[in-house]
């Protein structure tokens, strides 16, 4: 599934802003 | 000391919706009730104002245009940058509208994949039921984050510095007019539960944690996710609003709603991807909506 929501994987992916749990 | 559980649960989601969230529900009904101070919002009732309104907003936000760009990935440039004031004809102002609305919901994808984030145990799900909740939920999670922008006049815009009429909106062509009636039908309605952003952000995350989207691999993990969540909710809506009676079950009963909308609005844009020769629908968006329902 993740293939087909390359973008979607990529802002789930993204470190850039994750909060620390 | 399971309820001081829950209550830390419903403090960590409301600092990270006010995080990611940029237009509380606190500032818009402010902005809305005019106890904004200064902020007060450019209002769009017809063509004239729509052109005015457009020439301020890109004027003011170019870079955050380009950023939006930028986060939605390739081969969207050329076409968004063209959605400016003046360079199409005045019968093209549906499509360039929509095309605003594209942009900005693709930025709030961002805000609620940040927010999802932020639930404890939402990281360590599979990684494709993710993108799965992700999938089903954004869409509800957004037309839910219009309520508290919307009353029954019409509905804040561009973080709260437009607001325009829903009349305009109505004397739109077929079927842009249709797209944001039964979210205003919503919202009236949904307003009158008084929900505030506290209680918005353990809802939020409610919708999210939904167990029965179609292709989960793991599903059990997440109804205890959502299981926990909705424990704090209903004891956070017990402390915050004492008075009313009920309120963990009508809001419960809105996710039927959401769903229902979610479902007219993915035909709605099915409908003018085949009606509308020069429509282009956001990378992100049509990732979210192939095959959703």
């Amino acid at each position: 599934l993740k293939e087909k929501h390359k973008i979607l994987h990529r802002l789930l992916q993204n470190s850039t802003s994750p909060v620390e749990l | 000391p399971e309820a001081a559980d829950l209550r830390a649960l419903a403090r960590h989601l409301y600092e990270a919706y006010l995080k990611y969230f940029p237009l509380t529900k606190a500032k818009a009904r402010a902005i809305l009730s005019g106890k904004s101070g200064d902020n007060v919002p450019f209002v769009i009732h017809d063509i004239k104002s729509l052109m005015e309104g457009e020439q301020l907003i890109n004027n003011g936000q170019t870079s955050f245009q380009e950023q939006q760009i930028a986060t939605a990935g390739h081969g969207v440039t050329h076409t968004f940058t063209h959605c400016n004031i003046g360079s199409e004809p005045p019968d093209g102002v549906e499509l360039r509208f929509f095309y605003s609305c594209q942009s900005r919901s693709a930025e709030a994808v961002r805000e609620v994949t940040e927010f999802a984030k932020s639930i404890p145990g939402f990281v360590n799900l599979d990684l494709n039921d993710q993108v799965t909740l992700l999938k089903y939920g954004v869409i509800e999670v957004l037309i839910l984050m219009m309520s508290p922008l919307m009353n029954k006049d019409g509905t804040l815009i561009s973080y709260g510095q437009i607001f325009m009429t829903r009349e305009f909106l109505k004397s739109l062509r077929k079927p842009f007019c249709q797209m944001l009636e039964p979210k205003f039908d919503f919202s009236v309605k949904f307003n009158t539960l008084e929900l505030d952003d506290s209680d918005m952000a353990l809802f939020l995350a409610v919708i999210i944690l939904s167990g029965d989207r179609p292709g989960l691999l793991n599903v059990k993990p997440i109804e205890q996710l959502q299981e926990t969540v909705l424990h704090s909710l209903e004891l956070h809506l017990k402390i915050n609003h004492p008075d009313s009676l009920q309120l963990f079950a009508k809001v419960l009963q809105k996710m039927t709603d959401l769903r229902q909308m979610v479902t007219d609005h993915v035909q709605l844009i099915q409908l003018l991807k085949k009606t509308e020769v020069d429509m282009f629908l956001h990378p992100l968006l049509q990732e979210i909506m192939k095959d959703l329902y």
